[in-house]
């Protein structure tokens, strides 16, 4: 069987928020390390990857390999039942076709157990190289949120540029255009708010902001986000989890025909 | 004119 208990159960809803939007279904696959997934968006424009690891959780235990098929949708509908502040339980037997959140009040006088029905889902997964990326950019991430959701204001897609001197995002519509640079600053106060620049070759892409928007519903679980960019490859915007891994984001660039 | 290619252009099936 397969039981993970989540101290910080605010976690899960969060992860969920942020990807609900974008793939449908999807499996989670468990096994003894922790929980994974990998999915594309119904474009397939864009791929989500999400690591939970065994060793963020209270309690975790997984007997065989097991690929949970769940909607997004449904799983959303029964997580938002769960508190902010309530550990959250998933189990599921190893022949079963649910599974089973439990939610526990923080002090333990309120215990709620929602069943879901899984789904049989053929997934494919996309082999991930591991990339020296040519950009490596880490800021805070309701700055990333704030430009991205501002630049789709007045254009389809972004420019992203990165140099030594900072990250530059560029947009242009039919009202007009737009441009913004942050610079690398890692002389403020809190580590949170820094932006760095780590970089071997200046790189530039454009990408459709409408997924980088979607992408930016991961805000809430890192203070941090950070973006790694290549010559004709994927961005990645990756939103670590504190103590469990991880929500990545991969999304293909615009290429001149 | 730029165009937007899948994602698996570049990720191969495992």
């Amino acid at each position: 069987m397969f039981e993970g208990r989540l101290l910080q159960g605010s976690l899960l809803k969060k992860v969920l928020e942020a990807i609900k939007d974008l793939v449908t279904d999807t499996n989670f696959d468990c096994s003894e390390t922790g929980i994974a997934l990998q999915a594309m968006d119904s474009s397939h424009v864009a791929l989500v990857s999400l690591l939970l690891k065994d060793t963020g959780f209270d309690h975790f235990r997984c007997d065989r390999n097991l690929a949970l098929g769940i909607n997004l949708q449904n799983m959303s509908k029964m997580l938002k039942c769960a508190g902010n502040d309530d550990i959250i339980t998933l189990k599921a037997e190893d022949e079963g076709d649910t599974i089973t959140f439990m939610f526990e009040s923080p002090n333990q006088d309120k215990i709620s157990d929602f069943e879901m029905k899984l789904m049989d889902i053929d997934s494919e997964h996309l082999g991930i190289p591991d990339t020296d990326y040519q950009a490596i950019v880490t800021m805070p991430s309701a700055e990333f949120q704030r430009i991205v959701r501002d630049l789709s204001s007045i254009g389809d897609t972004a420019v992203i540029g990165v140099t030594k001197e900072g990250i530059s995002f560029s947009t242009g519509g039919d009202i007009g255009k737009a441009n913004i640079v942050c610079r690398q600053n890692t002389n403020v106060d809190k580590e949170e708010d820094q932006t760095t620049v780590e970089i071997h070759e200046p790189v530039s892409l454009t990408f459709a902001l409408r997924y980088l928007n979607s992408f930016t519903k991961a805000t809430a679980l890192s203070p941090q986000v950070t973006l790694s960019l290549s010559k004709e490859l994927p961005i990645v915007v990756e939103y670590k989890i504190e103590k469990m891994g991880f929500l990545r984001f991969y999304l293909a660039p615009k290429i001149e025909e | 004119k730029t165009h937007q290619p899948a994602i698996s252009r570049f990720f191969a099936p495992k």
